[in-house]
C-alpha cells in the first residue's frame, strides 16, 4: 500500500458516496447513466470472483463488499425507487459494442487460461470504457449538475492516481509490472482528459458544465 | 490467481 493507491481507492469510495448523495437529495438519477453503473456491477462481481479464495487483507475484502453491494444499491435505486427521473433515451450508448471486445480481449490476453482469470482480464478491459455510456450521455445532453461532475472528478481522480501507484509499486517491488492493468488504466485515464479539461476550466472556476455547441 | 499486482488491487 502506497499513498498514491489509498488516495485513490479514498477517491474511488468518495466517487460513490457523491453519487448516493446526489441520488438521495436531489431524488433523482437525472444526468446518470444507467447502462455505466450497470457496467460497473459487471466488473466488480467478474472481478471479485476470487473475494473467498484469495484473502489479500481485510481493507482489500471490506472495500471489494462495499463496491459491489454500493453499486447493486445504486441500480435499485435507478430502476426501482427513482426509476421515473431516468430517462432511458438519453442512456443510448450501445454496450454490446464494448462486452463484445472487451470479451474478445480477455481470451486473448491473460495470465492463465482459467475461467476466473480470463474473467479478471475481460472486468479490467471493461472497466476501463464502462464509463462510456456516461460520457456519451453527458456530450449529448451537453450539461451536468455540478454535483455530478463531482462524481466524475472522483472516479477519474481515482484512475489518474493508480497511475504513480504503479511507478511506485515498479520501483519498490522489484521491477514488478501489470501489463493488463497498466494499458487498461491508461486508456480508461485517457477518456477523462476531455472532461477533466472542462471540469478544471469551468466547474472549478463556479461555471457551470457545459459543453460547446 | 496469479500474483501479478493489479490482483491485489481493487
Amino acid at each position: 500500500m502506497n499513498i498514491f493507491r489509498l488516495l485513490g481507492d479514498l477517491s474511488h469510495l468518495a466517487s460513490i458516496l457523491i453519487l448516493l448523495h446526489k441520488i438521495q437529495t436531489t431524488r433523482s438519477c437525472r444526468g446518470i447513466s444507467f447502462k455505466t453503473q450497470a457496467l460497473y456491477v459487471t466488473v466488480f462481481v467478474t472481478r471479485y470472483l476470487d473475494i473467498f479464495t484469495d484473502w489479500v487483507s481485510l481493507y482489500n475484502f471490506t472495500m471489494k463488499i462495499f463496491f459491489i453491494a454500493s453499486t447493486c444499491y445504486i441500480l435499485y435505486l435507478m430502476k426501482m425507487k427513482y426509476r421515473p427521473t431516468h430517462d432511458p433515451s438519453i442512456d443510448t450508448f450501445r454496450v454490446e459494442y464494448l462486452l463484445g471486445p472487451c470479451a474478445l480481449l480477455a481470451l486473448l490476453f491473460h495470465y492463465r487460461f482459467t475461467v476466473l482469470e480470463v474473467l479478471w482480464s475481460f472486468s479490467i478491459f471493461l472497466e476501463s470504457v464502462a464509463i462510456l455510456p456516461q460520457l456519451f450521455m453527458l456530450q449529448r445532453t451537453g450539461e451536468a449538475e455540478t454535483i455530478t461532475t463531482h462524481y466524475l472528478a472522483a472516479l477519474g481522480a481515482y484512475r489518474a492516481l493508480y497511475i504513480p501507484n504503479w511507478i511506485y509499486r515498479y520501483f519498490t517491488e522489484s521491477g514488478q509490472i501489470d501489463p493488463i492493468a497498466v494499458t487498461a488504466g491508461l486508456v480508461q485515464t485517457a477518456l477523462y482528459l476531455d472532461f477533466f479539461y472542462v471540469y478544471f476550466t469551468k466547474v472549478l472556476q463556479g461555471q457551470k458544465f457545459e459543453l460547446p455547441a | 490467481s496469479t500474483d501479478s499486482v493489479g490482483h491485489d488491487e481493487l
